[in-house]
């Protein structure tokens, strides 16, 4: 099973 | 005042093919130096950053830095309406709430302008960081659509690994798996058929291939296409704009649970 991340966890609070 | 033109007008309807069905709205933020979006699509799992520099363009002039949130639906209709060979220019005025696209044919025999409204776009703008990646690898961007169509054919997944023995694109589905592998290649006649492996450390990621395929709309833009990876960062998946700039588009990889 997968799980997609998504790009907020990486860009927030750059 | 904004007035920007643009001789080759192809690019600009290519940009906007490109980028169209992946964000609805965007912000186009316009300064001295250029242009440029940055957006996330709705589910937040992929961000094109688009950039086009003034010195591409034959007129520039932006008086001050000014921000217009445009509809890309509505901008990609009217930009279809330009010929291919046709110079856009682009036009605003400060405190307008529209834009004005003109096209010109190459004899001047035809000029149409076209004025679409703005809208008020509420745009997180997000800091990209500047990252260390294990790969890069540069190919044809004709090379990489064929491989992302071909493999959804089969899944829904595609995994990217690069050793030192090259880039493989993985996938399985019910009917079963596929695996492409491309080889560092450089002895080629045209650099642009080249594929280029700069491997720091072996890497291996999932991505979903809906993606990667609504990325390679962008192939028009670029003979080739680079792939930019590092475990738990987002892939980067760039199309350089001759001397103009670069499409960029980034992707959230899939973790197993």
């Amino acid at each position: 099973l997968e799980r997609q991340l998504i790009l907020l966890s990486y860009f927030q609070g750059c | 005042m904004l007035e920007l033109r643009l001789v080759q007008g192809s690019l600009l309807k290519k940009v906007l093919e490109s980028i169209k069905d992946l964000v609805n709205d965007a912000n186009f933020d316009f300064s001295s130096s250029g242009f440029s979006l940055q957006s996330m699509d709705s589910s937040h799992v992929a961000l094109v950053a688009l950039l086009l520099k003034s010195e591409g363009f034959e007129h520039y002039r932006c008086d001050r830095n000014t921000s217009m949130g445009m509809n890309l639906g509505n901008m990609s209709k009217m930009l279809k309406c330009a010929g291919n060979d046709d110079i856009i220019t682009i036009k605003g005025d400060d405190g307008s709430d529209t834009v004005t696209f003109m096209f010109e044919s190459p004899t001047q025999d035809k000029i149409a302008d076209f004025e679409m409204k703005l809208m008020d776009i509420d745009s997180e703008h997000l800091g990209i960081p500047e990252a260390e990646y294990h790969a890069i690898v540069k190919m044809p961007s004709a090379e990489f659509a064929r491989i992302c169509k071909d493999l959804a054919s089969i899944g829904d997944t595609v995994v990217i690994s690069v050793t030192k023995e090259g880039v493989k694109f993985s996938t399985r589905g019910d009917i079963g798996t596929a695996n492409i592998v491309l080889r560092q290649n450089t002895t080629v006649d045209k650099p642009e058929d080249a594929t280029v492996i700069e491997m720091n450390e072996p890497v291996s990621m999932t991505f979903a291939l809906r993606y990667m395929n609504s990325f390679t709309k962008a192939t028009p833009l670029s003979n080739t296409v680079t792939i930019s990876m590092s475990p738990d960062l987002p892939v980067v998946v760039e199309y350089k704009i001759a001397e103009m700039g670069y499409v960029r588009f980034y992707l959230a990889p899939k973790m197993e649970e």
